[in-house]
């Protein structure tokens, strides 16, 4: 038996926001330290690997480990019938095809269950392996969500390039060209409005827009996001969900010719 | 022109 319930279901409406753009089906593996996701993009070009720990759940149970095959369209749908501040109950039955969304209102006085069928996914893990990055920055969720929406208008590619000083986003296509500078902030005084960089060594990489945009579908789960980039090594943007766990994205970069 | 890269020629299927 799996059950997982979580007083605010907002968290998972917003992890569905996040990935539904770049991802139609995942496997949701769930055992008794969590739940876990990892999954390509059709074209391979990136991937989520999401996170979200048993000890964040108001009440958590995986008597065996059970990987559920969901189609995230349709779990969408279904979470799009849960009001924010509704409870939700995730459950499902060892080797179970389905699996039971219940959503209760806070004075209980509406309790409702949507059954979905499970799919047979095939399971492919990616290894990835431990980096130690030459450049990791942080910044406003929100700014670098505005950041590749702006740039994206000008070409399909974006170029971080990120030295001690700070951080330079790049476009450049039909209409012209663009620069983003953001220096590192020196003394802010609430953590999320700051931008920092850790830098090895400097590093300059291409990446497509469209992706980094479909990866800002994340920023109502966190106030700060986090970019990890190493010469030609895919880059992680990270935002962490709550107290509860994380999701990551990782993206192949685009080689100059 | 920059080619788009794979994850799959960084990251291992396990």
């Amino acid at each position: 038996m799996f059950e997982a319930r979580l007083v605010q279901s907002s968290i998972l409406k917003k992890v569905l926001e996040a990935i539904k753009d770049l991802l139609n089906e995942a496997t949701f593996d769930c055992s008794d330290s969590g739940i876990q996701l990892q999954a390509m993009d059709n074209s391979h070009v990136s991937l989520v690997s999401m996170n979200l720990r048993s000890d964040g759940f108001d009440k958590y149970r995986c008597d065996r480990n059970i990987s559920m095959g969901m189609n995230l369209g349709s779990m969408t749908k279904i979470l799009k019938c849960a009001a924010n501040e509704d409870v939700v109950t995730m459950k499902a039955q060892d080797n179970a095809d389905t699996v039971t969304f219940v959503f209760e209102s806070p004075n209980q006085e509406k309790v409702s269950d949507y059954e979905m069928k499970l799919m047979n996914l095939d399971q492919e893990h990616l290894g990835i392996p431990e980096t130690e990055y030459a450049c990791v920055v942080r910044l406003p969720a929100g700014e670098f969500a505005r950041i590749c929406r702006d740039l994206s208008q000008f070409g399909e590619s974006v170029v971080i390039s990120c030295t001690k000083e700070g951080v330079k986003f790049s476009s450049a296509g039909d209409i012209g060209s663009a620069n983003i500078k953001l220096a590192q902030t020196s003394n802010v005084d609430k953590e999320e409005l700051a931008v920092t960089v850790e830098m090895q060594e400097p590093v300059t990489l291409t990446f497509a827009s469209r992706y980094l945009n479909s990866f800002t579908k994340a920023t109502s789960l966190s106030n700060v996001v986090q970019l990890s980039m190493s010469p030609d090594v895919p880059l992680v943007v990270e935002y962490r969900i709550g107290e509860i766990g994380h999701i990551r994205y990782y993206l192949a970069p685009k080689i100059e010719d | 022109g920059a080619t788009q890269g794979r994850l799959d020629s960084f990251f291992k299927v396990l």
